[in-house]
């Protein structure tokens, strides 16, 4: 078992319902029944009851809510993530346990209606372990696994697996013994799983003047390790697989990439090798290779190493995910890469126009998490879908306003969207606040 | 060869940024994910989840991304996700 760090300073814990499910078949009653027995399990294995207090002083309130539900913490629809609760404590949520309401909630305690829906008795008991302090086990058989294993038989008779009434006791001690009655086995602990924490954060410093993002004419974008980055002059932006911008400002780019020369004024073009992974770096005549985010000795290297012509300057590249190639632009040329095989293929370079549908000059250009390409010059972008070669109707838009959370006019305040996951621009959220 | 498609990589990074195996990212503090680091989360993933560690985003880690589950993070401490929030 683990433990999330926190627990109830009393043994007799209130709980209420607020809102009950909308679509399921449920009965209020048979709802409220689940719930009194999902807690009850906890109640059997440790000091703790529980008390069915109405109102909204209750320690656990249970809801059932729809995506965003204002607790920063928003449902996904049908499947993926079916529950959460608040860990013990002393805000006025802690303890309180939400159900996705997009789901169908069941209660199948012989699992006979497998696919029919998610039983709402073994989830309860598993987001009630949450709210009463523990954390997810890997224990293949506790009910803190974060994974939902189906029915866990009748809810009236449900014991807890000894490795969470262990973990219960832990925290609140044990249940005072009826004459007569046997004490559960005990379990053998386990080494914990888990992983060390992140280092410590630096301290915040003041940062120089920094470009406008809702400016674009961004200098090189590249998807790297799943995440974009937006370059301009020697700042960047990084936007997450979910399409949240990790910040509004941007990041110093030599402060990242360590060993870009210091003169540098702006990226051409950044790409990440498909065969090692390795970040390349165009600026002028020359590449720069990173291992992660440190410059590879040898560093820079002539264009023309990599089989481009002298006097070419790389302004765009990106890897196809069609066929794994990497194509390096200038202006209205491309030339097709092997990174395997470290040359370009034989037939290049060739004329822009072949990308039907894209001016010349073009800023950057990367292939995203839902399987189209993206060309990007000035303020506009064109998508590609799949693996076509001609751009999608109805494109350009606007860069600043799909990518950088912009409206209106060029400064405009953001204005997040939704949380992304659709993979279509527009959609996604700020992690940053204002 | 052997290296993750793009969107197999972009879901296996936010599904493991979601759920405590990575670290969440800091406007603060540039940091970008290692190859190594991203492969030991997805060994831990693999470890938790009772799969063959193998610290590559293959097909049955990928299912098991795709699994029903509980939406707290399987690791605390990165964050202080479910604990600091008004109601």
């Amino acid at each position: 078992y683990a433990h999330s760090g926190s627990v109830w300073p009393v043994k007799e814990l209130t709980w209420t319902v607020r809102s009950y499910p909308q679509a399921s078949g449920l009965p209020r009653d048979q709802v409220r029944t689940l719930l009194f027995y999902a807690l009850q399990a906890w109640g059997n294995a440790s000091a703790l009851t529980f008390r069915e207090a109405p109102g909204a002083d209750a320690d656990i309130l249970v809801e059932f809510s729809r995506s965003f539900h204002e607790d920063g913490y928003p449902f996904d629809g049908p499947g993926s993530t079916l529950a959460h609760a608040f860990f013990p404590g002393e805000y006025p949520i802690s303890g309180d346990t939400h159900f996705d309401d997009e789901e169908t909630w069941i209660y199948d305690p012989q699992a006979t209606q497998q696919g029919a829906g998610t039983d709402l008795f073994a989830v309860a008991v598993h987001e009630f372990g949450h709210a009463l302090g523990l954390a997810h086990s890997s224990t293949k058989e506790s009910i803190m696994m974060p994974y939902y294993q189906g029915p866990v038989g009748p809810a009236h008779l449900y014991q807890l697996p000894p490795d969470d009434a262990l973990g219960i006791q832990t925290l609140y001690g044990r249940r005072q013994l009826r004459p007569g009655e046997e004490p559960p086995a005990q379990p053998i602990p386990t080494q914990p799983r888990i992983p060390d924490l992140p280092p410590h954060r630096p301290t915040w410093q003041p940062r120089p003047p920094a470009p406008d993002r809702c400016q674009a004419h961004f200098d090189a974008i590249a998807n790297i390790r799943g995440e974009v980055f937006f370059f301009k002059k020697k700042h960047f932006w990084r936007m997450q697989p979910a399409r949240n911008l990790v910040s509004l400002e941007p990041a110093q780019t030599q402060r990242f990439w360590m060993g870009l020369p210091l003169d540098f004024e702006r990226i051409d073009a950044v790409y990440e090798r498909s065969n090692d992974s390795k970040i390349v770096f165009f600026i002028g005549k020359h590449f720069w290779v990173f291992t992660d985010t440190r410059v590879d000795p040898g560093s820079p290297h002539p264009i023309t190493d990599l089989g481009l012509p002298s006097g070419v300057t790389v302004e765009a590249a990106f890897v196809w995910g069609h066929n794994g190639k990497t194509y390096f632009f200038e202006n209205s040329h491309y030339w097709r890469f092997d990174d395997r095989a470290g040359n370009v293929d034989p037939g290049y370079p060739r004329l822009l126009t072949l990308w039907k549908g894209v001016p010349p000059g073009l800023d950057d250009i990367i292939s995203w998490n839902d399987g189209s390409t993206y060309f990007f010059k000035g303020t506009e972008y064109w998508r590609f879908l799949g693996g076509s070669v001609e751009a999608e109707s109805g494109y350009p838009r606007s860069a600043p306003q799909d990518w950088m959370y912009c409206q209106g006019s060029p400064t405009a305040s953001p204005a997040p969207g939704p949380r992304g996951g659709s993979g279509k621009p527009g959609g996604g959220q700020c992690l940053c606040s204002g | 060869a052997g290296r993750p498609s793009t969107q197999r990589l972009s879901k296996g990074v936010d599904w493991l940024t979601r759920y405590g195996y990575l670290p969440p990212p800091d406007p603060m503090q540039a940091r970008l994910q290692t190859e190594e680091g991203l492969q030991d989360a997805v060994r831990m993933m693999q470890k938790f989840a009772g799969l063959q560690e193998t610290g590559i985003l293959d097909d049955r880690t990928l299912a098991m991304m795709d699994q029903p589950r509980c939406s707290l993070p399987d690791i605390i401490g990165t964050s202080e996700l479910m604990r600091r929030r008004k109601r």
